[in-house]
């Protein structure tokens, strides 16, 4: 099922 | 000082149901814009992002910008003892240590005051960019919700896939496999029960029922929710809130390993 990804992988801390 | 009154205070008690099960803690951020708040699942594959702007207040007054850290399942408790047509309004002083939630029938014969213990929580805000998305499904909420308990019982993850033929929910498991395709249908008698697909580029993604049956519990605020998706991106699953904002959230796919 692949593997599961984060948010902060997408979106990063301000 | 910050005060504000929510004639519609089910809308409160809608949200709280939404997202205590996702998130444990989180600080409530109380400005001249709104009440808002954005908070990361224990494991970050979920965001939640909650906006309720101040114009959909009754009364809205925020002397300056608060951040209130609360346990979402104390606050929960507090405000599961309002009734559905209550008025609820929040009440917290400047660098005070307490919120309190005041219940008020709609007859005003009852008034009820709640004091809850504010918390310091750190948490890490991240910037969520305004993003093009490569398709957008709007659908009602309720049909969502249903599909996603449906897949559920079969298998752990879902294949959301977005073509010109519509929307394709896919799932495996042990007992077998299952695909629910939802094709766009705007010729319905109300605009909630329409399904609108919006398709720049088609796109399919997989992502952990386990989250996505839990957004549905947002379910009560909405009749329609919108799924936004993009492959370099996480899934929007939004949930707007009538006149005053939205309930958000984000969902990180899963990836080839």
């Amino acid at each position: 099922d692949g593997k599961q990804s984060t948010i902060t992988r997408f979106f990063s801390k301000v | 000082m910050l005060e504000f009154r929510l004639v519609q205070g089910s809308l409160l008690k809608k949200v709280m149901e939404a997202i205590k099960d996702l998130v444990t803690d989180a600080n409530f951020e109380c400005s001249s814009t709104g009440f808002s708040l954005q908070a990361m699942d224990s494991s970050h594959v979920a965001l939640v992002a909650l906006l309720l702007r101040s114009e959909g207040f009754e009364h809205y007054r925020c002397d300056r910008n608060l951040s209130m850290g609360m346990n979402l399942n104390n606050m929960s408790k507090m405000l599961k003892c309002a009734g559905n047509d209550d008025i609820i309004t929040i009440k917290a002083d400047d660098g005070g240590d307490i919120v309190t939630f005041m219940f008020e029938s709609p007859s005003q014969d009852k008034i009820s005051d709640f004091e809850m213990k504010l918390m310091d929580i750190s948490s890490e805000q991240l910037g969520i960019p305004e993003s093009e998305y490569q398709s957008i499904v709007r659908m009602p909420a309720a049909e969502f919700q249903r599909i996603c308990k449906d897949l559920s019982s079969i298998g752990d993850t879902v294949i959301i896939s977005v073509t010109k033929e519509g929307v394709k929910f896919s799932t495996r498991g042990d007992i077998g496999s299952a695909n629910i395709v939802c094709r766009q249908n705007t010729s319905v008698d109300k605009p909630e029960e329409a399904t609108v697909i919006e398709m720049k580029e088609p796109v399919s993604l997989t992502f952990a029922l386990r989250y996505m049956n839990s957004f549905t519990k947002a379910t009560p605020l909405s009749n329609s929710v919108s799924l936004s998706m993009s492959s370099d991106l996480p899934l929007v699953v939004e949930y707007k809130i009538a006149d005053m904002g939205y309930l958000r959230f984000y969902l990180a796919p899963k990836i080839e390993d």
